[in-house]
């Protein structure tokens, strides 16, 4: 069906994405015992001109997005993570011992341009 | 014709090297790939548990809770979040005694028994700063019936540090009190006494590991009881192989390893 979807533009601004590491897919589930995998998501979209106020942006992106209206040759800001958080993972570690650890930085919480 | 097929055999074989350099390259690409992640979960390479392995209940609690998965209360009432151990921490391992190690020090059997445990903790890497460890016990209950009419049966828990074993294994070993506690026979659970001084000698300043020994006396003085209360060993009970795995003394230990932040419990999502 090739008719047009009125009034739902497609959103390609900068945002987060879902992505899904499940552990068991690289068989890894055999030492982590927790989380069977986790919801790190992904940032990805344009970061246009003129930069929206949602889109979490630096002064230094707005400039750079600026200049990238006038001269092509300079980039447009990118889509990056802008928070990060961290997750809890219970493994069993090489020596047989259970260990629980908290890594920074796994899941991300929003992103922006910059 | 012949020239012919010498070049097939000869594209093929080309192809054939070339498939296997492939494969070769892509496989040495998810080796790399497999380390890169490896090392960033701090390991040096991947562990294969054996099928024996057991993950105590108290670091699946931990787990829950510290991830968000579960509130406090919601499971165990008797579980109580080690907030203070685990706020400079981002690192906790749990570690069962080498058994074979446990040795009864003290011949005399009108005496109490007291259980040397030694925990093989070269496993902590050497990055990995501890601040505190406990160490796990757990009280089963007696019930009145066994009691035979005596009301408030206490006992004394000791946990000691063992600074230099003897020659003479007749004799005392040289030993700090860590911690003691007076508990009573009517409930089951677990009791955390706080090991972190030893622990933090072994590990931090490589001082030879001799182990704890704990000490548990009956104060009402009933030998029928000695012995039954607390489970610091699998000989001392007439319990289930499976059962004495998850209620055998537990070393708990938190460190950090200086790369990300504490486990601070996080709101149940």
């Amino acid at each position: 069906n090739t008719k047009p979807v009125r009034g739902r533009k497609k959103n390609r601004s900068c945002r987060r994405h879902a992505l899904y590491v499940d552990f068991s897919d690289v068989n890894w589930n055999d030492w982590i015992v927790a989380p069977p995998g986790y919801q790190a998501f992904y940032c990805h979209g344009d970061c246009p001109f003129p930069l929206a106020d949602h889109l979490n942006s630096t002064n230094h992106a707005i400039v750079q997005t600026l200049v990238n209206s006038i001269n092509s040759n300079i980039p447009k800001a990118c889509c990056v993570p802008t928070e990060l958080s961290a997750i809890s993972m219970l493994y069993l570690d090489e020596y047989d011992k259970v260990v629980l650890k908290n890594y920074q930085e796994m899941v991300v919480e929003g992103c922006g341009c910059r | 014709e012949k020239s012919q097929s010498s070049l097939i055999v000869e594209e093929s074989k080309e192809k054939t090297t070339e498939h296997g350099r492939s494969s070769r390259q892509s496989h040495e690409l998810l080796q790399d790939f497999e380390a890169t992640l490896l090392q960033m979960f701090g390991l040096q390479r991947r562990p294969k548990p054996s099928r024996s392995a057991i993950i105590p209940q108290y670091m699946l609690d931990l787990y829950k809770l510290q991830s968000g998965e579960s509130e406090v209360g919601e499971h165990d009432s008797n579980f109580v979040y080690p907030e203070k151990l685990s706020s400079r921490a981002n690192t906790v391992r749990s570690f069962h005694h080498d058994e074979h190690l446990e040795q009864l020090m003290v011949a005399d059997k009108t005496e109490s028994v007291p259980l040397r445990f030694l925990f093989n903790l070269s496993s902590i890497p050497e990055d990995e700063e501890l601040s505190s460890a406990e160490l796990r016990l757990y009280r089963y209950k007696i019930e009145e019936k066994d009691l035979d009419g005596q009301d408030g049966v206490f006992h004394r828990i000791n946990v000691y540090e063992i600074l230099k074993t003897p020659q003479n294994t007749k004799r005392h070993p040289i030993m700090r009190l860590l911690d003691t506690r007076v508990v009573q026979h009517n409930t089951s659970r677990w009791e955390s006494f706080d090991v972190s001084p030893a622990v933090i000698h072994w590990t931090r300043d490589r001082l030879p590991n001799y182990g704890l020994m704990v000490e548990v006396l009956h104060l009402s003085d009933t030998p029928t009881q000695q012995g039954r209360h607390v489970r610091i060993s699998r000989s001392l009970h007439l319990s289930s192989d499976d059962e004495w795995e998850q209620l055998r003394p537990l070393l708990v230990t938190f460190g950090h390893d200086g790369k990300s932040h504490p486990l601070t419990r996080r709101a149940k999502r």
